[in-house]
Parts: C-alpha cells; structure tokens; sequence
C-alpha cells in the first residue's frame, strides 16, 4: 500500500509542475509559474497531509490563501488535470469552474481541454461563458419549458461547422 | 470509453422521459440560462454513478424525484395528486471495445435506490464494481467538480489532499 | 429596542418583496416572483430566527437549498438591497457578486443599479463582466506593473462617452 | 456624501504611495485580469473603515503589508531587507454637506493600527464614531459583499438574519 501511494504520489507530483506551467504561461512569461506537492512527514506519507504550494509567475510564495479567486482556480485545475492523469477517469464533468476566470485564463482552460481531450478523456462542461463553450464539439442547451415545468435539452454538434471559420 | 446520453425520468426538474444527448464529441459543453437545469443534469450524471444524495443538495434521495409547480389554491406543501413517485436515471457508456453499457439507478416509491445494468437488477456492489471496471471510481469522485467547488481544491487541507491521493492509487 | 427591531424588520420586510419582484420580472414574467421573510418567533422576533424565502417565477416553493447558484445570487442581492434600504450605509462595495448569473440577469442587476445610484447611494462594483461594467459612469482599471512588483490603478470616466452612443 | 478616492501606501499588493480616485460618479466598476489587485483594493477600503484582519484574509495586520518579489539565490521565506515595516490607507469622503472627511488607518511597526481623522491621531471607538455618523455601520458590515459570498447570503442561518437586522436597527 505504502508503494501504491509513493507511486501515486511521485507521478502527480511531476505532473502538477508541467501542468501548472502549462495553464499559467503566457508571452509574457513563456516560462509560466511554480506548482509542487510537498509531504509534511516524508518518513510516514500516508500519515501525514500533502501540502500543495503554486505560484504564479513573477509572484512571491504566499500561503495558497493569499492567490485571487482567479489565480486560486488555475491552481485547482492544475492540480485536478494532474490528479487525473494518473488513473484517468474515461470522463470529468466540471460545472462552471470558470466562474471567477478573466478572458486570458479562460482562454488557457479551454486551449488545455481541446489540446487534452479525445478518445479515453472526455470534458463535460457546463459554462455561461461564451468564450469557453464556442471552443466545444457539441453544445448540450437546456432550457425550461414553462408550459410543461420542465428542464428540456437540445443538442447541437459543432464539428460541422469548423471549415467555415 | 466514453457517455454517450443520459436518459432521465421524472429526476429534479426533468419531467417525464427526458434524454440527453452528448453528442459525438469529447468536448462537449452544457449552456443554457440560470435555472434551466444544467446542475441539475450533472446531478444526474452523480447520482446514476452512485453518489449518495446529500452531495446532491439533498437531504433524502426522495427530493431528487420531480415535483410539479404549486397550483393556486393549495394551502399546503404536501405532495401534488399527480407528482411522480419514483424516478430514475441512466447512463449509456461506449467502452474502448466498442460495448454499449447501460447504467440504471432508479429512485422507489419507499426512497431506496435499485441499480440495473443492461436491464438486469445488480446490487449497489456489483454496481460499482462495473463502474471501476472502467476506471470511474466513485469514492475518489475527483472527476466531478461541482459548482462553486473548485477553489476549494486548492485550498483543501493537505490531509484532505492525502486521502484523495490514497483512493487513487 | 423591541420596538427598534419590529420597525427595521417591518420596512426590510415591505422592501424584500418589492426588490426581489424588481429583479425577477421579465417580459414573460411581467409580475416577477415572491420573496418575503418568515419570523420564527412571532412573539420574541428578537430571539427567534427570521427565515428568508424567495421563489423565481412560477416554480414551486422549495427550500433555498434547491434554488440554482443563479437563482441564489438574486435572491441574495434582493435581501441585501432591501436591508439596506432601511439605514442606508452611503455607499455599497460589490465583488464579483455576478459570477454566478448568466446575461439577463447581469443586464437586470446593472439596470438596478443604474436606477438606484445617485447622491446618498455610491455603487463600487468589482466585475469580469464587460456587460455590467460598461454600465457604470467611471471605470477604475486595475493592472500589475511587473518591473515595479506593484499593482496600479488608472481611472477613466464613462459620462463624457454617453452622447455618442 | 461619496468617497472620492482611496490612497494607499505599500498596503497588499500596492507597492509604495497609489491613489484609486474614483471618480466623479455614484456607479463605479472596478476592473482588470485576475490577480491584479482588484481585490486588494477593496480589503483597503474595509481596513480603512476598522474591518477586522482575520476578514481581510489574513491572521495578522502585518500580512497586509507590502512584500516584494523573492529574489533568486534567498534560501528563506524570511523578510527582504527593503521591505516595508508599515502601511496605511485612506479613504477621502465628501459628506452631504460638501465637507470633505480624510480617514486614515495605519498598521505600525509592531503590527497594530493608529488612527486619523484629517491628520489627527484618535482613538478606534472615536473613529469608529465618526463613521457611523455617516451612516456606516461596520459592526453590521452589510454594504460590503466579499468574492465567493454573495450566494450565502440567501442561505444564512435565521438567526444570522436575526442579528443583521438588530445591528442595524
Ligand atoms: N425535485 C425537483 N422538482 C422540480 N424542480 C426541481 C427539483 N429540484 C430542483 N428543481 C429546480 O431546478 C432548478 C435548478 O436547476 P439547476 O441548479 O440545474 O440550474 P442551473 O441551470 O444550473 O442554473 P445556474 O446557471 O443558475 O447554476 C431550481 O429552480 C429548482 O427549483
Ligand atoms: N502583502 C502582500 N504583498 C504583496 N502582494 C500581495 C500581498 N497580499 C496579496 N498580494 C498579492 O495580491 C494578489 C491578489 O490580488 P487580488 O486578490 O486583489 O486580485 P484580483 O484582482 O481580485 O483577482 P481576481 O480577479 O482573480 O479575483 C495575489 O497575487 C497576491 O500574491
Ligand atoms: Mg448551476
Ligand atoms: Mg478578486
């Protein structure tokens, strides 16, 4: 059990650095910022807690409690695309987790989901914002029908659609 | 694999038999206005895959089966004459082989839960046993986010942290 | 003090359901929905709780706990303006109180505030939305000097913009 | 009255002397990327109103003091040698009578607050006093709505209500 977890562990740990560079670099830091786990007791790992540290580019290391509501959010992503990869779910289903993000960060949440998604990983979205949901292949629309009292849904595939942008 | 639907009947506010589909695509996104009922279909996704209902902002699966709008007149808050008293929800799931399944989790009239795969009944263990065949593995639940959750992924406490890890591996 | 208490919470009681119909209201629903507040205690207000209850058009009475994250922000914003309508504080500080709604209930908390603004009620609001924020008479812009570490801040007025539109 | 602008000096993430005006308007947006510092600005005009540290998410007044960039090749978490040893916020309000009010907050060496009401040092309840002359009630605090909290205010507790509506009654 103690290997399972260290193998776990090791594996997410690499992960989160790339992830979280990936989801924070920009022109302006083609570097991206610092993610790492960190285990308070290295001797008992599975006693002790992990301690997950991010940083964004150019930033001081400050308690994670000190991040804005957006910095805070690209760090949880980061850190749930790296849990994920280790024993991936065939799907993730995320329900507006770009609530606090600015048009660049959403911009980087959803270049991350194209760039990642496909056979074996498939995104489920529920987002208000446009510039998140126009990047999807098929768009889900519920509605509610008044008459009925009901949630009704419609769905659109917007593969047919590509070739004309 | 991937989810191809999810067939809902009579869940929060679907009325009736409703579907939906989520296309051919691996990116797929849900819209609609507030109130429409998109938590709502995510709760459905949760609750076909066992989740229990108090993650569900419920306190007892039976609030989870639809009830209808409050007619002029009535006094009370008690159940409508003609409010459903069961409900259910599948999931019909693509594997890498090409093999359709079809998860079925229905809500009785006495609020317990009955699992089905492929129309035959299961227990709750074998349930959740096919489900971690395919890698969906329910206690972990990191592949759900609710609303408003996510920034407490990152500030979750490191024991928190731990247990997670310790799920998955 | 009793006394004190039962004229706040008879006004603040008027007002609920006055906003929260203000807030609701829409071309298919022209009567908005209900909001009113429910003293636990009638004969000790003080002691007992008040509970708080709001509906959206034409759906069923539930408890706030089923409402959406949407439909929540609304009905909070309605309790909010109605409290302070009773000793009104001379200005109001909002962050991100529209991350949860989608645009027409942006477009109806702006067109409140818009008609609620004014000598004696300052509105300072923090926003990602350019469909609230281009409402506002000023914009103050918040940016990060990178060489200097620092934020900054730049201000720009909106009123000399409002003729050409 | 309004207020009219905010001036900082090396309080969050404001390095050195800034000033936030806010125009000569009644609706004003504050705006700009995540992480900027909009934020920032407004646990400013809370400080400087007397809202308690531990509601400006940080345990103690010295966190609010600006800390500059970690320098490459600093082993330690340490405070930099050029980093501010105190700060201070404030606010300028124009009161219904055109009478303009400067309020200032200041966070010393030694990490607790002083405070000015136009240049003169005066005490927290006199402060404090001079606020609710004006109507601004920090102990009910409901003209401050903090990110991530608006929703709870519709789920609040009754008796949380209860206490709000005291406070301001
Ligand atoms: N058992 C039920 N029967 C009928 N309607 C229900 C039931 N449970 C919840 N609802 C309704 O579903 C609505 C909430 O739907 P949901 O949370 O899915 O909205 P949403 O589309 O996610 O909105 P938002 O964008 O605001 O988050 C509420 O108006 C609630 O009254
Ligand atoms: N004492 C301090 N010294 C220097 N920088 C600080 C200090 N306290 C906080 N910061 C920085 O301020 C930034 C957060 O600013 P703030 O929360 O105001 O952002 P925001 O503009 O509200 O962003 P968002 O749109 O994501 O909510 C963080 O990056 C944090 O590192
Ligand atoms: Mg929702
Ligand atoms: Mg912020």
């Amino acid at each position: 059990r103690f290997e399972l977890f260290n193998k776990a562990f090791a594996h997410i740990s690499e992960e989160i650095s790339v992830v979280y560079k990936d989801l924070t670099k920009s022109e302006a830091f083609p570097l991206g910022g610092t993610a790492y786990l960190d285990l308070e007791d290295p001797n008992e790992p599975v006693n002790g807690g992990i301690k997950y540290h991010a940083m964004p580019p150019l930033k001081r290391f400050r308690d994670m409690e000190h991040l804005s509501g957006g910095e805070k959010t690209m760090a949880a992503l980061a850190l749930l695309f790296a849990v994920h990869s280790y024993q991936p779910s065939p799907f993730f289903v995320l329900d507006e987790v770009d609530a606090a993000l600015d048009n660049t960060n959403v911009k980087k949440i959803s270049n991350y989901i194209r760039s990642h998604s496909g056979p074996g990983f498939q995104f489920i979205v529920i987002s208000l914002k446009a510039k998140l949901f126009q990047q999807s292949d098929a768009l889900v629309g519920i509605y509610r029908d008044q008459v009925e009292c009901s949630s009704k849904s419609l769905t659109l595939d917007l593969k047919q659609y590509v070739d004309q942008q | 694999g991937k989810l191809e639907r999810l067939e809902l009947c009579n869940f929060k506010s679907y009325k009736g038999h409703q579907t939906i589909h989520l296309g051919d695509s691996y990116f797929t996104s849900i819209i609609g206005p507030n109130g429409s009922g998109k938590s709502n279909s995510m709760d459905a996704i949760s609750f076909v895959l066992g989740i229990k209902s108090k993650d569900l902002r419920s306190a007892h699966l039976s609030e989870l089966i639809y009830r209808g709008r409050k007619l002029l007149g009535d006094a009370d808050e008690s159940t409508q004459r003609d409010d459903p008293t069961t409900a259910w929800v599948m999931a019909v799931y693509t594997d890498d082989d090409g093999v359709e399944h079809r998860w079925k989790r229905t809500i009785t009239a006495s609020g317990s839960s009955e699992y089905r795969i492929n129309e035959k009944p299961v227990t709750a263990a074998a349930y959740n046993k096919a489900l971690e065949h395919q890698n969906i593995l329910i206690k972990a639940r990191n592949f759900l986010v609710f609303q408003g959750d996510v920034e407490a992924i990152a500030s979750q406490s490191p024991l928190d942290l731990t247990r997670l890890i310790e799920q998955i591996s």
